[in-house]
């Protein structure tokens, strides 16, 4: 594995967007894997629709009927992919824009700019959700988000944050071997995660939260998705 | 004429707190809501975001302290209680602690080892 890894250097990550006031992060975690996992296999970024998840997407998952995605109202990005392996893939933002309410689903399947094949989720082992990552390309995660309704920037690294509550879907994009920890007094390794709440909040909309610990519940939703251009 | 016998004694959360009105943080306040373009369409309803305001600059300070490599400060969701915050930008469904998805879809284990 390197010691440093990040797929914005490499072109594998869209600007960063605005979910608004929608509990749609699930539906931008959802595409932001998918975006990356077309941008591996093919090498083009594409920027893909979050609307269409939320309008039309209404997946539950097979273990949790009630877990069922909702629009605004929430949704797993696990159910995602299985909408959309049904569906049939997934428009670009551009012939189906987001507007950050759920509305009537317009998806036309002649639209479809990336199919998925398939998805599975990454091993609770932060090795192995790097390993997927260099692999497969960006990752759907789902973490905490307490301390980032307060974050503005540096290496976020909370001495106690719950890894029950999972309750945010953001998009793990890469990692870093050195971020000072000023509690420890020394350079910690961190991981670099896009959140969706555009470039105003955090870096630049990014956050970095302290790699190896399991913090806020990071390696508990870890995804990755395989995907196929449209024909 | 005021029931004696039954009186709230509680804190209430849309009560107005004239206190916090000329004071340093309605100026924060005053600079926030300039800077995220934030407008509130009545009297009360300002006053009542101002109380969330300044108990999430508390937050804010605890929040540092509980994580100093990090900067935590007032962000665009300043003026939001920590339900609403939840409820409005966060949404991963509730899967009680599991990991949601298909059984038997987790990934073969990468050789990571050096």
């Amino acid at each position: 594995l390197p010691e440093d890894f990040d797929w914005r250097e490499k072109g594998g990550v869209t600007e960063v967007k605005n979910q608004g006031a929608c509990g749609s992060c699930w539906a931008f975690s959802t595409t932001g894997a998918a975006e990356g996992a077309h941008f591996v296999s093919t090498g083009k970024l594409l920027s893909l629709s979050e609307q269409q998840l939320v309008d039309c997407d209404q997946a539950c998952d097979p273990k949790d009927k009630k877990a069922c995605d909702n629009g605004c109202g929430g949704g797993l990005m696990t159910n995602a992919y299985e909408y959309l392996m049904e569906a049939g893939g997934l428009e670009e933002e551009r012939s189906y824009p987001y507007t950050g309410k759920r509305g009537h689903c317009k998806f036309d399947p002649e639209k479809v700019a990336v199919r998925v094949l398939n998805f599975t989720t990454i091993p609770l082992d932060e090795n192995q959700i790097a390993a997927n990552l260099v692999r497969h390309g960006p990752l759907a995660v789902g973490l905490n988000a307490v301390f980032m309704q307060t974050y503005i920037g540096g290496v976020s690294c909370p001495l106690i944050c719950s890894k029950r509550n999972v309750n945010h879907g953001v998009l793990l994009v890469g990692y870093g071997s050195k971020g000072f920890s000023i509690l420890r007094l020394s350079n910690k390794p961190y991981w670099i995660i896009k959140n969706s709440w555009g470039k105003k909040w955090g870096e630049n909309g990014y956050y970095k939260l302290c790699r190896g610990h399991d913090i806020c519940g990071i390696n508990s939703m870890v995804s990755a998705v395989a995907t196929q251009v449209s024909s | 004429v005021e029931d004696l016998t039954i009186r709230q004694v509680t804190a209430d959360n849309r009560r107005i707190r004239p206190n916090l009105l000329g004071t340093h943080t309605e100026s924060k306040f005053r600079l926030f809501m300039s800077d995220y373009g934030k407008n509130y369409s009545t009297r009360e309803e300002y006053i009542h975001r101002l109380g969330i305001f300044a108990k999430n600059v508390l937050k804010a300070a605890e929040h540092q302290m509980m994580d100093p490599s990090a900067v935590h400060g007032v962000t665009q969701f300043s003026d939001l209680t920590e339900e609403e915050f939840k409820r409005m930008y966060t949404g991963v469904a509730d899967v009680g602690g599991s990991r949601g998805g298909t059984v038997g879809a987790e990934a073969p284990m990468v050789e990571v080892d050096g």
